[in-house]
């Protein structure tokens, strides 16, 4: 079983890979890794020898090799569909961010209940009414929602994804969503309080 | 030596517990935490007992004694003055993101090159043109700033930022930032990655 934050490691490892890839370099080294990434040259070791990959002392690591691997592990062989369910600010940027569709997700559409958004346009993605989800998740194989919706209407609009036939959620509202498909959190204040961590640590030195 | 993750799961611990202390609680098990958390009662002991906190068998933990030591852990025992650069999707649903203050970062400003948007207001935050930045960051004793512009903008907004005298970075752009003091990342495509490598696992079963 692999802990959940070396798998994140692994989706960093992947985009720093690719950037390699696209500046033509061809082979790579945990040492050039972790000088890019400030992670420890050791701790990339470890994270790559779960999968086998241990590199040839002195070559180094071939990096469409590892490309290929880590596509595989974390599931981004195809492109996973995704919505956006809340298209106010948070939806509009998720929507909006560009370079998420090379990473392997694919936002194809925006679902809200104000009928005043119906009908614009984020990045190319139509903004649906929500009592269309289900019949365009089932007509388009969705495989993701992104909640970015008020507090009060996430856990029906979770639910509303998860009846339409979507495997995992991504959810922005600070509240603890209840289905029986992976949901996966995300809370800036987790990332600030990692910050502050940092900076009280740094002072102290 | 904490590791990162770990400092991570203390944010999240700190919340769960501010909830239970508004449902009346005032004490808990880690038992009872794993259930509401979904992460593993003895993942949290191991994480509480690198500050001393053990609990008492059958009795568990003291909710206002727990809150107090990661308050301090974490340095919310004083509230982060903290400034939002790039006033656009993003940025707006950064600083309307209500509840933020509770967890101990105040957004005092936003600071945008769109002249147009200067004096409008955020959840009572204002928009200020970035030329003021450095200005505004040494009167107000501003210690963080979260990068929300475009990917071409981000190491000089960042470098600007440093300059005006903040202790630490939350960068959303999609590029790596160079600058000394703490930069923590955030990038939902880790999060999507984090969530399809659970669907994948969840089918494998
Ligand atoms: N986790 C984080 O780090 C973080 C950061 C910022 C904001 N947020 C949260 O994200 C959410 C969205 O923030 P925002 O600034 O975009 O708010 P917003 O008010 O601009 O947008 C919310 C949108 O959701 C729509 N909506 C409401 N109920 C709905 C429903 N049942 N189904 C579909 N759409 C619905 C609204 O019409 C609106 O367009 C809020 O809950 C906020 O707390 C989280
Ligand atoms: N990390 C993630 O998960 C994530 C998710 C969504 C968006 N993003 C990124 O966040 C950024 C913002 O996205 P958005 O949808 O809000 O874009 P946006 O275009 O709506 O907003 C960008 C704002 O930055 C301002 N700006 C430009 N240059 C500036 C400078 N030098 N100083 C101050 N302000 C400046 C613009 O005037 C605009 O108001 C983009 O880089 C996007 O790639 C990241």
């Amino acid at each position: 079983k692999i802990p959940k934050p070396a798998i994140k490691r692994l989706a960093v490892y992947y985009r720093c890979l690719q950037r390699m890839k696209e500046e033509g370099k061809d082979k790579t080294s945990s040492k050039e890794m972790a000088q890019r990434l400030g992670i420890k040259a050791c701790q990339i070791r470890k994270d790559l020898s779960y999968f086998g990959e241990f590199g040839k002392r002195g070559v180094g690591y071939n990096i469409d090799n590892l490309l290929e691997k880590l596509k595989a592990i974390l599931g981004l062989e195809s492109v996973w569909r995704t919505v956006v369910i809340g298209a106010g600010n948070l939806g509009k940027a998720i929507a909006g961010y560009k370079g998420i569709k090379e990473q392997g997700f694919d936002i194809i559409a925006l679902f809200d209940v104000d009928r005043r958004k119906v009908g614009k346009k984020v990045n190319n993605a139509k903004i649906h009414h929500i009592d269309e989800l289900e019949e365009f998740v089932k007509k388009n194989d969705v495989k993701i929602a992104i909640l970015s919706v008020p507090k009060e209407a996430a856990q029906q609009a979770a639910e509303a994804a998860e009846k339409a036939g979507v495997e995992g959620i991504l959810n922005f509202s600070p509240r603890v969503i209840n289905v029986s498909i992976p949901v996966e959190n995300v809370d800036i204040a987790v990332s600030l309080k990692s910050l502050t961590f940092q900076i009280i640590r740094r002072k102290g030195k």
